[in-house]
């Protein structure tokens, strides 16, 4: 199938054509009757000058346009997103017109990861409060002991 | 009209990308 | 309703009926503008003709007569390229996603969606912080609980030194001395009261 950009150049170039046909010297000689009666070889190189500027300077303007849109680029560029969604039947995700919402789905991968980091982040803490706990428990349990060695020997010495 | 749906598009295009870059810099100073 | 194809105006940077416009203007103006040369031209060798009863008036209605003859037909051919321009180049299919919205293919998620993750996360924040709170405290009773046990075995090593002391001195155990010491005193002031009323 022609890419968009030789589809754009035909579509231009077939009514630049049949405008130029319809514009035909019988035409033109019909129009400007009085003056082909007076000079029909003028009438005739005048004709051919029109039709010659016409096709030089639409093309001309229109390679401008083509020019200044990037319009190549960009329909080579939407040739290759087509191609790559050759398989998708689907009708394609489109903005909602609400444009709060449609931003929220570019954070979610990164709220996503910030939401994974904090589930790490949470289960290491939670494993070293664990530890330090014990750590504090088995304290509390000498200190407790020490206080009873002391309270025996004071009682001793009593 | 033209202008107005340009402009909104063109917005749509590239809004999301710098709300994004504030985002990210949030969940990055909250991880901090 | 019109429809603005505001989906291919964020991929083009301008809206297809715009481009289509400026194809139509470019076609019309250069039209315009030759036929108004062709006009000139004409004039122009009227004049280096002798005797030419043509007025420039006639000259003008038959450009006219060209000139909307010419229109009519580029009008009538230009609507197919208008149709072809907007339904087959300027167009994106409704099944192509533009690159820059390729997350909400990844991650379709709804408002209510999002923020049920969001609440996960700020849950999740609350823990985090709750535990780096208990980390703190529990780190802080250790420090404390270092301190003290120092001081109590400190305590403790005093009253192993005065056992030790004692030991060293040929007192293996200070309770039986004192009570030694105790008796051995009575004993001695019973002793004391006795010569002291024998005396007398």
């Amino acid at each position: 199938p022609p890419t968009r950009a030789q589809l754009f150049d035909t579509v231009v170039d077939t009514v630049l054509e049949k405008l130029v046909a319809a514009g035909s010297y019988e035409r033109f000689a019909s129009c400007y009757r009085c003056f082909y009666k007076l000079q029909p070889e003028v009438t005739k190189s005048i004709h051919e000058q029109f039709i010659f500027q016409l096709q030089a300077s639409i093309k001309e303007e229109i390679q401008e346009v083509k020019e200044e849109g990037k319009l190549e680029m960009l329909f080579d560029a939407l040739d290759r997103l087509v191609e790559e969604a050759k398989d998708q039947q689907e009708p394609a995700w489109r903005p909602s017109g609400t444009p709060e919402e449609d931003a929220l789905s570019a954070m979610v991968p990164y709220l996503l990861k910030h939401h994974s980091y904090l589930q790490r982040v949470l289960k290491e803490k939670v494993e070293d409060n664990k530890q330090l706990a014990e750590a504090v428990l088995a304290g509390r349990g000498r200190i407790k002991e020490l206080q009873q060695l002391i309270q025996a020997r004071r009682e001793a010495w009593q | 009209f033209e202008e107005l749906v340009v402009e909104t598009t063109k917005k749509r295009k590239q809004w999301p990308k710098k709300i994004l870059k504030h985002a990210v810099q949030t969940y990055k100073a909250e991880q901090e | 309703s019109v429809s603005p194809m505001a989906y291919e105006a964020q991929f083009f940077g301008f809206t297809p009926q715009t481009c289509v416009l400026r194809v139509y203007i470019a076609f019309q103006d250069y039209l315009f503008e030759i036929m108004q040369v062709v006009e000139n031209v004409i004039l122009k060798k009227l004049e280096a003709v002798p005797g030419c009863k043509v007025s420039p008036l006639r000259i003008r209605k038959c450009t006219e007569k060209f000139f909307v003859f010419m229109k009519e037909q580029f009008n009538k051919l230009f609507s197919n390229l208008e149709t072809v321009l907007l339904q087959l180049v300027l167009s994106i299919p409704p099944n192509v996603l533009l690159p820059e919205d390729k997350v909400h293919e990844q991650y379709p998620y709804s408002k209510e969606q999002f923020q049920v993750l969001q609440g996960e996360v700020q849950e999740l924040q609350r823990q985090c912080r709750a535990e780096a709170a208990a980390g703190q405290a529990l780190r802080a009773e250790l420090e404390e609980q270092k301190v003290v046990q120092a001081e109590l075995e400190k305590i403790l090593q005093w009253f192993a030194g005065l056992e030790s002391i004692c030991r060293e001195h040929g007192t293996s155990s200070v309770k039986e001395s004192f009570t030694f010491l105790t008796q051995n005193s009575k004993k001695l002031q019973d002793v004391l009261k006795d010569v002291e009323k024998k005396s007398r």
